[in-house]
């Protein structure tokens, strides 16, 4: 459903973020 | 089974719920967000205590008053600290904004102790010791993850559950049980 789509695509994108660098880990 | 124990705080009450199966895929029921879990929380079996540190495996506790989520469990995070740190901030910069989001370190102890619990009740002192067991579990606390290699299992656990929409034997029997009850 749409919220799943919603969810899915706003974690697949924190973790290419991630991925690339521009998340700050503690 | 995978025994695992939800808690709503709402009005500085507490209520008690059980699952039989989630606690080894409770990492992912958190990421739709605080609302969505509160949803599937409510329809579950009350329980009147906490399970114990033998026979639970994992747990999540929401406080709707304080906006905090505390939670243990998960196969992907049970030994991965590195993953458990980056996991949490994952969830507090997307779908949990605005909430304190905490892994209950010492499993069903912290949570016992946030809810002002006596920690003895979920103290088993029958727990054995599994001596390879225990090596391969330091072995693994201990690895050190590069970003990549954590960007990666995060990637996982999302595939892992997309993969398995279907597998959800705790949301299956409630519709099974619902159903029953309408046939008398």
């Amino acid at each position: 459903d749409r919220h799943r789509e919603q969810v899915i695509q706003q974690l697949s994108t924190w973790i290419a973020d991630l991925r690339e660098g521009k998340v700050s880990l503690p | 089974g995978h025994r695992t124990n939800y808690i709503l705080i709402e009005n500085k009450e507490h209520d008690i719920y059980y699952a039989h199966w989630d606690a080894n895929i409770i990492g992912r029921k958190l990421f739709y967000g605080p609302d969505s879990l509160v949803q599937y929380i409510r329809p579950l079996s009350v329980s009147e205590k906490l399970l114990d540190t033998v026979w639970g495996e994992g747990a999540a506790l929401v406080d709707m008053d304080q906006q905090k989520l505390l939670f243990w469990g998960d196969e992907f995070l049970w030994h991965t600290p590195a993953l458990v740190t980056c996991f949490v901030q994952m969830l507090r910069e997307t779908t949990w904004k605005g909430w304190q989001v905490e892994w209950a370190s010492e499993g069903q102890v912290t949570i016992a102790k946030y809810l002002g619990v006596d920690t003895q009740t979920v103290l088993n002192t029958e727990e054995e010791e599994d001596d390879d067991e225990g090596e391969e579990v330091e072995a693994k606390e201990a690895t050190t993850y590069t970003v990549a290699e954590l960007a990666n299992l995060l990637d996982q656990m999302l595939q892992n559950h997309l993969q398995n929409l279907d597998y959800d034997p705790t949301a299956t029997i409630r519709s099974f049980i619902k159903d029953h009850h309408k046939k008398g």
